[in-house]
């Protein structure tokens, strides 16, 4: 995360960081005790990797307390619809929802976030040194609307949303794959997975892939 | 039994060429003959300088020529009517085997230095002389080895001071290394390890064997020069003992692997003619189940070594095709299945003209027959799941046919099926896509389409 501050207290406890040989490699969402949602690109080598070399730590601050704390196994990748760059995660067990980490909610499916709603992105990303690096960092970023963000969408229309768009701000290396968290009263939703772009924390808004776009096949991976 | 005395071996052959020499004083011995191998035994005659012969195919004479190509006026000339075979000692610029038979036409000695003709003695005196050793061919300054010095051919200098010196002629199994499994080898080692002469790979004599050379032409299988068409760790030859039919070869090994080069054509996602190139992650079989990992010996015996087969990445468990299968494949970790292959990676050609089907809307009317997952995984029959009453994937139970691909649940990334119960994914959806039809009604856009909050408070545990 570029501009952003260290996340504190007990908030961004879904983002969870996924490692291949103990090194973090990009972030992802725990949305359920046993799922995690992430990206494919930049995180996995295929649709069928050797999944003993990843894991999953949920509920860290800090990379450097990586090898203290417990190591959840992953059992099943399941890539997303095609077009999508969506990955759910199936852990070999639950992860424990304490000690700092929770689930965050799904969005209702097809939903819609007005523009300019102030949603938060986490990640133990690239800082490019505006930030404590390898710790988690959070930064505050606008929804854009759709018509400024149709010409970085391209074709991919409803299945992608941006978000931010100040010079200086905004998801980075290793960022990937975490969430974009709204906030309505207290209830907190992850509308968006970032996916690589070109350039981190520059004018041009950052694109994530709509959840809820994809929320039915979340819930139909969910169930079969 | 005795081995049946052959000659041909010691010939390099080329079909459908002659070899002539306008020039040459000596002309060539003409002699009936019934066969090439008569003719091979005939020119081997050590009372006559026989360095190839054109063998006349229509009425079988044998034209024993006392010159090679590299004869000043010799030409190869192509003609349909004579095999040309010429004797591997004159024409080749490397030692094979433990006798010193050179023949070649070097004529410097190792530190570089011009030798003297043998037939000279201005600068260096000596008393080897072409006349008194005729069977020697002391030719020109060539290299020879008329004393059989360990040291291989030499040849006195042209250099007052250096009498005579080694020529550092290589052996054959130096003179061209291998890379990797030596597939690609095309050196000209004709005995086996153990000093077996090599069978000519287009003989069936005396071991009869399918690696003809008519059938196998990017192999290389000329004469009987050791080579690997099947895959085998090193390159190797049927041998000339009855007793032997084939062995390994040595070569020795080129210093840098080249994977840098041999890679330059390697596929990840899907399959180029046999798939030896396949590089990609697949690491399961077409029906789910895991493969066995190549440096694991368990739940099935092997050979193929990840360190055996350097250049076949056989790394983790992925799909790979090390022996010149019809695909990659992999032994799996059902005890019961030794090998499966994995045909579920598709084939590049049909990634690159697709032929896919494509569906209406949703799908839901989709009708096609269709019976494999995106990733090529066999889709499981239908019926099954409509008996359990499964209502979660089932809206309507109208098509769902066999095992076709089909979207019973209006899912809107399209027709979808169960794939087999054993399989890591229990379903996924098909490689269809969306029919690109003007008469589509267009879609509603979002400033029609009534926005939903992302905030109802729906508890989906």
């Amino acid at each position: 995360i570029v501009g952003g501050h260290e996340v504190q207290g007990t908030d961004g406890g879904w983002v969870v960081s996924i490692q291949r040989k103990k090194l973090h490699r990009c972030g992802g969402s725990l949305i359920r005790e046993d799922w995690v949602l992430t990206t494919y690109e930049q995180c996995f080598t295929s649709c069928v990797p050797d999944l003993k070399d990843y894991s999953i730590q949920v509920g860290l601050r800090h990379l450097n307390e990586s090898s203290n704390r417990p190591r959840l196994g992953i059992s099943r990748l399941i890539c997303g619809p095609e077009g999508s760059n969506l990955v759910m995660l199936k852990l070999e067990n639950p992860a424990p929802v304490s000690d700092g980490a929770s689930t965050i909610h799904l969005p209702v499916k097809e939903c819609h976030i007005a523009e300019g709603t102030n949603c938060t992105m986490y990640g133990w990303g690239e800082t490019k040194n505006t930030g404590l690096d390898e710790a988690l960092n959070s930064v505050t970023m606008p929804m854009v609307d759709n018509e400024m963000c149709s010409q970085i969408k391209g074709d991919a229309e409803n299945s992608r949303i941006c978000a931010g768009g100040n010079i200086g701000e905004g998801v980075c290396e290793r960022d990937y794959g975490g969430p974009l968290v709204c906030q309505e009263h207290q209830r907190k939703v992850i509308v968006g997975v970032s996916i690589p772009r070109t350039k981190c924390a520059s004018a041009q808004p950052a694109l994530f892939v709509n959840v809820a776009f994809y929320s039915e096949w979340i819930y139909k991976v969910f169930r079969l | 039994q005795k081995p049946r005395r052959q000659s041909l071996q010691k010939y390099e052959k080329s079909e459908n060429h002659m070899l002539i020499c306008t020039d040459c004083p000596q002309t060539p011995v003409v002699q009936n003959s019934r066969s090439q191998e008569h003719c091979a035994r005939k020119c081997k005659k050590k009372n006559f300088i026989c360095r190839a012969f054109n063998f006349q195919k229509a009425n079988r004479k044998c034209y024993l020529l006392p010159f090679d190509r590299f004869t000043h006026g010799a030409q190869k000339q192509a003609n349909i009517n004579f095999t040309l075979c010429e004797k591997k000692e004159y024409i080749r610029e490397c030692i094979s085997g433990t006798k010193d038979n050179y023949r070649g036409r070097r004529s410097w000695t190792k530190s570089n230095i011009t030798c003297q003709a043998w037939s000279d003695n201005n600068i260096n005196e000596h008393t080897f002389y072409p006349d008194r050793y005729p069977m020697q061919d002391l030719r020109e300054n060539f290299c020879r080895n008329p004393n059989n010095d360990p040291g291989g051919p030499w040849c006195y200098t042209t250099d007052p001071n250096v009498r005579a010196e080694e020529c550092g002629i290589p052996q054959c199994s130096q003179e061209v290394c291998m890379r990797c499994n030596g597939e690609d080898y095309r050196g000209k080692v004709d005995q086996t390890e153990s000093g077996k002469e090599c069978q000519r790979w287009d003989s069936k004599w005396p071991h009869v064997h399918p690696f003809q050379p008519k059938k196998y032409r990017d192999k290389d299988l000329r004469d009987n020069y050791c080579r690997n068409p099947n895959n085998r760790l090193r390159p190797w030859c049927y041998t000339m003992d009855p007793r032997t039919p084939w062995e390994y070869c040595n070569i020795t090994m080129c210093d840098s692997d080249h994977s840098e080069e041999i890679d330059v054509n390697t596929t990840t996602s899907c399959i180029q003619q046999d798939g030896t190139n396949y590089r990609g992650t697949m690491n399961v079989t077409p029906e789910g189940v895991t493969c066995q990992r190549w440096d694991s010996q368990f739940p099935h015996n092997h050979s193929f070594l990840p360190v055996n087969f350097k250049c076949k990445d056989l790394r983790e468990n992925y799909c790979r095709n090390p022996d010149g299968a019809h695909y990659p494949w992999c032994f799996t970790t059902d005890p019961n299945q030794r090998i499966a292959k994995c045909t579920h990676i598709p084939r590049c050609d049909a990634e690159a003209t697709p032929k896919i089907d494509c569906y209406e809307d949703k799908g839901e009317m989709y009708r096609g027959a269709l019976s494999t997952t995106r990733s090529g995984i066999p889709c499981a029959d239908w019926a099954p799941y409509i008996n359990s009453g499964d209502s979660h994937s089932t809206i309507s139970h109208v098509g769902l046919e066999r095992n076709y691909c089909r979207n019973p649940d209006r899912d809107k990334h399209g027709p979808w099926c169960y794939t087999s119960p054993n399989n890591r994914l229990v379903w996924d959806y098909c490689k269809l896509k969306q029919c690109e039809s003007p008469t589509v009604a267009p879609q509603p856009n979002n400033l029609t389409r009534p926005k939903i909050s992302c905030f109802v408070h729906i508890n989906t545990r």
